[in-house]
């Protein structure tokens, strides 16, 4: 989901 | 992953490694900010609240453990270390940081992208991050002679913003999943902004070959 893409980051 | 995101996280790690390098082998803090590395500590904690529930790759968990691992231990030689202790410049760094940590946890509950708590935490982690920075500028600001390490440590913090900007552009135009993320996007440029001015100095400094002093 766009939720986990900007999370994925560190 | 592409080049600039793990530039950006490389200079993270460097940033990190010359600051306990300092610490470690000079067994001097002199001119670092504890509020900021307090800040830094925290940031960490409720960001990666997720690190043992979600797993994206090794290179991820190991980086989280790494940055977690780095700012508690910066903080442990600070606060503990008898030798360490006595360099830091607790007459000079006043910054009232806890006034920073409130209003971003209020921000986080009002502007996120999903209401639970592990959401709000990261949220909050993001806010936070990007006024982290202030208690170490205003101690560089008023010891205004900035010895190499934390100057370096600083300028490596502000690559990595900046870094991580250039990703946040490329991922948007190359990965077809990646949507907008305006909460990431705007701290992050409001974070990097916040480093312009040392910048200018700093790279002054380097192109002069001289040791970096701040205005008064």
């Amino acid at each position: 989901s766009s939720q986990q893409a900007s999370h994925d980051e560190l | 992953m592409n080049i600039f995101r793990l530039a950006g996280d490389m200079t993270h790690l460097m940033s990190v490694l010359v600051l306990l390098l300092k610490i470690h082998t000079i067994k001097s803090c002199a001119g670092i900010s504890l509020k900021t590395q307090e800040l830094y500590a925290l940031v960490f904690a409720a960001r990666y609240l997720d690190i043992f529930t979600h797993y994206y790759s090794l290179y991820n968990t190991v980086m989280k453990l790494i940055f977690l691992g780095s700012s508690f231990s910066i903080l442990w030689y600070m606060k503990r270390h008898k030798v360490v202790r006595r360099s830091y410049d607790k007459d000079q760094d006043t910054f009232r940081h806890h006034f920073l940590v409130l209003p971003c946890l209020v921000l986080a509950l009002l502007i996120n992208e999903k209401f639970t708590f592990k959401e709000v935490m990261w949220t909050f982690s993001i806010y936070l991050e990007a006024v982290a920075i202030l208690p170490q500028l205003v101690l560089l600001q008023r010891t205004r002679n900035v010895d190499n390490l934390t100057g370096q440590y600083v300028f490596l913090l502000g690559a990595y913003r900046g870094l991580y900007i250039i990703n946040w552009i490329y991922r948007y135009f190359a990965e077809p999943t990646y949507s907008t993320h305006w909460i990431t996007w705007i701290s992050g440029l409001l974070q990097t902004l916040l480093y312009a001015d040392f910048f200018y100095y700093y790279i002054n400094s380097v192109k002069n070959n001289v040791r970096l002093q701040l205005p008064a």
